[in-house]
């Protein structure tokens, strides 16, 4: 499952929809401190279904939530959709007659969560599922955290060994 | 299972070997297990070594030595299993010039593999991308994607 | 003593409501006692605005932002005790251009009171120095003290 | 007491005698990956009295001691020198006749250690009361280690409030 594209609403520094395009090869983000290039990542840690709001530099899974700024209001609701192709097969029998699999995850003030597969309400389960079955799941080393890298050296060797095991 | 981790651990090792010294330009590193008589809980140490230094303490290494023994880690790991995608956030902030480059040709190389996508405030890593996504906060407390620039073929 | 520690701890927090904004170009920031009631023994907290932005939970702030907010209080506490000498290693490593600028036009205002020393591997605090001092492994593993370059006067 | 000059032997990755004159302004140092630049900023904390290791990145205190490469043997004693200019007249009454203050530190692979000031034995706590009286001791804020500024952001309030109470 190659990803497409992923779309961002209300979602930390992103109030207004935005959606970033993959691209094959290498893709570089860049701008300025604080712009929000980090955001993406959480986004797609939380999209995949991130559970620990600690891991996404929050007290409480609701710091996802735009907040507002000084000349705008906080929003009520966090989105974000991870869109994937279909094309190199490698994707579960149920979805196979699809050409995208989108995964949507949101979360309201009021604490309720929502996740969605292909706009169709289903549980957070759904989509661990789903990721297991591709092997796309979130693993400790396709995703290196702004100034994580150190920790693999710094680490306890049990830690270590536990990176290992993720792709074991 | 215990056979099904030293195997993984052992592939790992061998492409951990063959990293290391393409990022460094020579020297040598090694993975250990602590416990070898107990796979099934060992932890895992890293040796490494420098071109021309001596194995020494990995706390010892400088910064970017220890950055770039990271990657070379992931990377073996990343050999072995490959996501369909990698995301590295500013991993290139401690490393001089010389490593810096040495890590984008090898980003390059894992390419045919993976999507990768490379966060950073480096002049020479965004000349390795092949697009450019640029996020800025014209109003602030406010992220826009507003430039794409595509890799002019060169 | 208790009211020793008290007059410290508002000088400071005046010096770093300052500080903040200068390198920020804006925004604000203080510190909190945590226990205001017990001043022996109260731990401190931070809270910080940068520019436009809404008073967060420090923890949500990028990773240049949270070095720059941390610099602002090393520099506030360096303004009240100056040391004879001020060692920075690296630190700007997570800053961008602007920031970058605005840090070393600070630590250029502080040198009436101390000698400092960055290290550094970004050209432009490179510019900033008075003296270069390079350092060099010619031979693998043996540092050696090479190029000392005097600013040209511009 | 301005730092005029920082003299290294045997220590870390400097074998050799080197030299290093500290002057007004701002002094950068510069080079690639692994070349030694922190290495400095250790010899000062440890010749200003460091006792711990683990704030050296070294596992036992014989870890400062050049330890060879692979075309050169290891060496028996580190030693550092820092040297300290009187004219400012802020110097213990002791040695305000000087126009130098020098402060060794020496490290032998038996473990013995050898403190001087102007070349005469003293006690380590010679060398802390020295500095205590001078007011150059060794502050959280005046030496900042390389990637060690976010702890100053991640620390416990209590952590944070030990900075503070250096300045006090
Ligand atoms: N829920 C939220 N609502 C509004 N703004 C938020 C929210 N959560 C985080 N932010 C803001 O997002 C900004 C951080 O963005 P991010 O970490 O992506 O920056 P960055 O581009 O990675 O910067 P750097 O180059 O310094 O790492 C902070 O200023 C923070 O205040
Ligand atoms: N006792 C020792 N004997 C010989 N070499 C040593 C000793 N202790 C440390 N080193 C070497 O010193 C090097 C680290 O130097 P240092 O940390 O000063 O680098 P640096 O210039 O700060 O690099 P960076 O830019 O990556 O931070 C390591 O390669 C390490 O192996
Ligand atoms: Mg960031
Ligand atoms: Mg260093």
């Amino acid at each position: 499952m190659k990803i497409k594209r992923l779309e961002l609403m209300g979602f930390k520094s992103f109030p207004d929809k935005t959606v970033l395009h993959f691209q094959e090869g290498i893709t570089g983000v860049v701008g300025p401190n604080g712009c929000g290039k980090s955001n993406i990542v959480d986004a797609i840690r939380w999209v995949m279904g991130e559970m620990s709001a600690k891991h996404l530099r929050g007290k409480s899974m609701e710091d996802v939530i735009f907040s507002g700024t000084t000349q705008r209001n906080p929003m009520g609701m966090a989105s974000v959709t991870m869109v994937f192709s279909t094309e190199d097969g490698r994707v579960p029998s149920a979805y196979a007659h699809f050409s995208e699999v989108a995964i949507s995850r949101r979360l309201y003030r009021s604490g309720e969560s929502e996740y969605y597969i292909n706009q169709t309400l289903c549980r957070l389960r759904d989509i661990h599922d789903l990721f297991l079955g591709t092997g796309v799941g979130m693993r400790a080393y396709s995703i290196i955290e702004q100034g994580r890298i150190g920790q693999v050296i710094s680490a306890k060797p049990e830690e270590r060994r536990l990176i290992l095991e993720e792709a074991a | 299972t215990k056979k099904h981790f030293q195997e993984s651990f052992n592939k790992i090792n061998e492409l951990f070997q063959q990293v290391f010294p393409q990022l460094f330009k020579g020297g040598s590193a090694e993975l250990r297990l602590t416990d070898p008589e107990n796979i099934l809980e060992s932890g895992v140490d890293i040796v490494a070594q420098p071109p021309g230094k001596r194995l020494q303490n990995v706390n010892l290494l400088s910064g970017g030595e220890k950055a770039l023994t990271a990657i070379s880690l992931v990377f073996a790991i990343f050999l072995l299993k490959p996501s369909p995608f990698c995301l590295l956030d500013e991993v290139d902030a401690p490393l001089d010039d010389a490593n810096i480059d040495r890590f984008n040709e090898m980003v390059r190389s894992l390419t045919d593999r993976s999507q990768f996508i490379l966060i950073t405030h480096n002049k020479r890593t965004m000349e390795m991308a092949d697009i450019l996504y640029g996020v800025t906060m014209e109003q602030a407390g406010v992220s826009k994607m507003v430039s794409v620039e595509l890799k002019a073929a060169s």
